[in-house]
């Protein structure tokens, strides 16, 4: 099979973007780090596949995990902070009653200046920083991959499997990634910046398409050409 | 390394 996109794209550099999308104070900063991405994306493609008809491959394996609430494909992941906890205390060794792994379960305990209280998420970045690999290595495809595994083994009631997969996730990717894997996986990315922005700044009928079809995959698909709208595909869609 | 295109030279990262 062709490779995709997402085969090429580091999950780091996606990971690198939403946190500069998140440190922007201005609403054009925070557009212009994901228009970057975004164009990059579209621009590898059309060098990839040559304006070849028919490919089925587009933004969606990013555009899934910067928007996780819009999820539909994968099944629910069954994971919460807690078990998240747990998981690194368990693979890190942490001590139960050392601070560190009381940090992580009390994730939502008012702690120092950082002001990083009820964010499992930012509290885990810190407890890792200096335990876990500086660099990733896996691609945007291999992380949908894995989380693809999550979510059935999740539903099979294979816990054992369940904790397989995430610890491949745990163990190849640098404290910033798991961050954003983390967010990932509970569902809010916190970037401050709307559904509604993300899907304007992809193509301008976005917001259209996803209320009629609540499908990110065709959105994805049928407006990957900024320059063909909605109403060039209605003939093939009715 | 192949032939193909390097995702690298598309997206830059910022300094």
């Amino acid at each position: 099979p062709q490779p995709t996109v997402a085969s090429h794209v580091p999950f780091a550099d996606l990971c690198s973007t939403l946190e500069r999308i998140q440190r922007s104070k201005t609403r054009p900063e925070k557009v212009k780090h994901f228009k970057e991405f975004l164009d990059s994306w579209r621009r590898f493609h059309d060098a990839l596949y040559k304006k070849a008809a028919g490919v089925a491959d587009s933004f969606y394996p990013a555009m899934r995990l910067i928007l996780p609430q819009l999820e539909r494909e994968r099944v629910a992941y069954g994971i919460k902070e807690t078990m998240l906890a747990k998981l690194y205390i368990e693979l890190l060794h942490l001590p139960k009653d050392g601070k560190d792994a009381q940090k992580l379960l009390n994730y939502r305990a008012p702690t120092g200046p950082r002001g990083d209280a009820g964010d499992f998420a930012t509290v885990a970045y810190f407890v890792l920083k200096q335990r876990c690999p500086r660099q990733g290595c896996l691609t945007v495809q291999q992380v949908n991959d894995v989380l693809d595994s999550v979510a059935s083994n999740n539903s099979a009631k294979r816990k054992d499997l369940v904790k397989k997969s995430l610890l491949q996730l745990i163990t190849q990717s640098s404290a910033l990634e798991q961050k954003w894997l983390i967010r990932m996986i509970i569902k809010d990315l916190k970037l401050g910046f709307s559904q509604q922005t993300v899907f304007s700044l992809f193509h301008r009928d976005a917001t259209e398409l996803y209320n009629v079809t609540t499908d990110l995959e065709k959105v994805c698909r049928q407006l990957h050409e900024p320059s063909v709208g909605l109403s060039d595909i209605s003939i093939a869609l009715f | 390394v192949g032939d193909g295109p390097q995702w690298g030279v598309f997206f830059k990262k910022a300094a």
